[in-house]
C-alpha cells in the first residue's frame, strides 16, 4: 500500500484493493475537501464508492499538503477557472463504475468488460453496464444475447452497478453535469443514441463539445471527433447518458479516450498520464460552460 | 487466469456498407470467437476485433500482434511496481 497519495504511482494499472486504498489516502489526507460515499454493493458484494469533492470547508485547504491530491486539489485555489468551479458546484468521482469485472479483469481474464451477475437460463455471464439503463432499452444497438459482449440485461437497471448510481442521481436531484469516460476511439458525445432525432439542445451541446475537444488537442495535439453518439459511432440503446439526458441533466457526455499507439483496451501505461492530462483540459471546459450557463 | 497465446487484434477497413454488413454477420457467429473491441458501423471507420488466429478476406492490418505479450508486459509493471 503506497504511504499517501505522494509515493502512488500514477503511471501505472493497479488492482481494486490499491484503487480502494488509494481512495482511503485521498480520504485521510483531505478530510475537509474529500469524503467518501459508499453508493451501494455489487452483485459479488463488492463495495460501490463515489468521491464527493467539496470546497465547503475551503477556508482549511491551505494547509493541505496541495501536490499530494492530484489535479483537482492541484488547482483548488491556483487556478482561478477550476476554483470558481468548486466553490459553487461539488464534483463526484465514481473511479471504479464496475468492481466486479475490474477485479475479474485482474484476476482471471484481462480482457473482461461486463459485470458478473449470473443470468437465468444461460451459461454466460454478465451485462454490458452502458446497455443497461432506462433509455431506449432493448431497442437496436444493444444485444439480447447474455453470450454477447453488448448484452442489455433482462431489464433496465438490472445490474445492481447501474441501479446504484441511478438512485444516487435520483436522490441528489440537482446534477447538472453527467460525464461518463470510457476507453477508446477518441470521441466525445451527447445524446441520443438510440435514435437519430437530435437533442433539443444539439446546437449548445455540439459546441460545447467543439471547444472541449479543442481544448484536450491543445496539449498533445490528439485528434478527437464529437457528435450524438448515434451519428458520431453506432447505434447504442440503453446508454447511460441518453438516461442523465432524460433526467434533465443538460450537459450529458460521454467519453471514449485516447487511442494513441492503437493498444485499445491495452493503453501502454505510459499514456496514462498524458491521456489524463489532456483530457483533464476537455472537462475542465465542459465544467466551467456548466458554471457559466445555469440552468 | 485465462490466457490468450497467439490472439491478435485486427484494425479492418469496411470500403462500404456491403462489408460492415459482412462483418456485423460475422459479429454474431459465436464459434469464430471474436471479440469486438470498435464494432461495426459505417463505412470508413475502422473496426477492431480481437481473434484466435488471422481469418477472413477482408481488408485489415495487424494492430496487436500478440495479446498476450502485452498483457504480460502490463504484469510485469504492476508487480515492479508493488516491489
Amino acid at each position: 500500500r503506497a504511504r499517501s497519495t505522494d509515493t502512488f504511482n500514477y503511471a501505472t494499472y493497479h488492482t481494486l484493493e490499491e484503487i480502494y486504498d488509494f481512495l482511503d489516502l485521498l480520504v485521510e489526507e483531505n478530510p475537509h475537501l474529500v469524503s467518501k460515499i459508499q453508493i451501494g454493493n455489487t452483485y459479488e458484494g463488492r463495495p460501490i464508492y463515489v468521491l464527493k469533492v467539496t470546497s465547503t470547508w475551503n477556508t482549511l485547504l491551505n494547509g493541505l499538503p496541495m501536490q499530494t491530491f492530484g489535479k483537482i486539489t492541484q488547482d483548488y485555489g491556483q487556478d482561478a477557472a477550476f476554483t470558481a468551479i468548486l466553490d459553487t458546484m461539488d464534483i463526484f468521482l465514481e473511479i471504479v463504475t464496475n468492481p466486479d469485472g475490474f477485479a475479474f479483469t485482474h484476476s482471471t481474464n484481462r480482457m473482461w468488460r461486463k459485470t458478473r451477475s449470473h443470468t437465468a437460463g444461460s451459461l454466460c455471464i454478465g451485462v454490458d453496464p452502458n446497455r443497461n439503463w432506462d433509455a431506449g432499452f432493448g431497442l437496436s444497438g444493444a444485444s439480447s444475447n447474455p453470450c454477447s459482449e453488448t448484452y442489455h440485461g433482462k431489464f433496465a437497471n438490472s445490474e445492481v452497478e447501474v441501479k446504484s448510481i441511478v438512485d444516487f442521481v435520483k436522490d441528489h436531484g440537482n446534477i447538472k453535469a453527467f460525464i461518463s469516460i470510457h476507453s477508446y476511439s477518441q470521441l466525445l458525445m451527447y445524446p441520443y443514441g438510440y435514435k437519430t432525432e437530435p437533442v433539443p439542445d444539439q446546437d449548445e451541446l455540439d459546441q460545447l463539445s467543439k471547444a472541449a475537444v479543442t481544448a484536450l488537442a491543445s496539449l498533445y495535439g490528439t485528434k478527437f471527433n464529437y457528435g450524438s453518439i448515434i451519428k458520431a459511432i453506432y447505434q447504442a440503446s440503453g446508454s447511460t447518458i441518453d438516461w442523465t439526458y432524460s433526467q434533465g441533466i443538460k450537459y450529458s457526455f460521454t467519453f471514449e479516450l485516447r487511442d494513441t499507439g492503437r493498444y485499445g483496451f491495452l493503453l501502454p501505461a505510459s499514456q496514462i498520464i498524458p491521456t489524463a492530462k489532456e483530457t483533464w483540459l476537455a472537462l475542465l471546459t465542459i465544467m466551467e460552460h456548466t458554471l457559466n450557463h445555469p440552468y | 487466469t485465462l490466457t490468450l497465446p497467439r490472439h491478435q487484434v485486427l484494425r479492418i477497413s469496411v470500403a462500404d456498407e456491403a462489408q460492415v454488413q459482412k462483418v456485423k454477420e460475422l459479429e454474431d457467429l459465436e464459434d469464430l470467437q471474436l471479440d469486438f473491441w470498435r464494432g461495426p458501423a459505417h463505412p470508413g471507420f475502422p473496426i477492431d476485433v480481437r481473434v484466435p488466429s488471422p481469418s477472413h478476406s477482408i481488408s485489415y492490418e495487424t494492430m496487436i500482434e500478440d495479446v498476450q505479450s502485452l498483457l504480460e508486459e502490463e504484469q510485469e509493471q504492476m508487480f515492479a511496481f508493488r516491489s
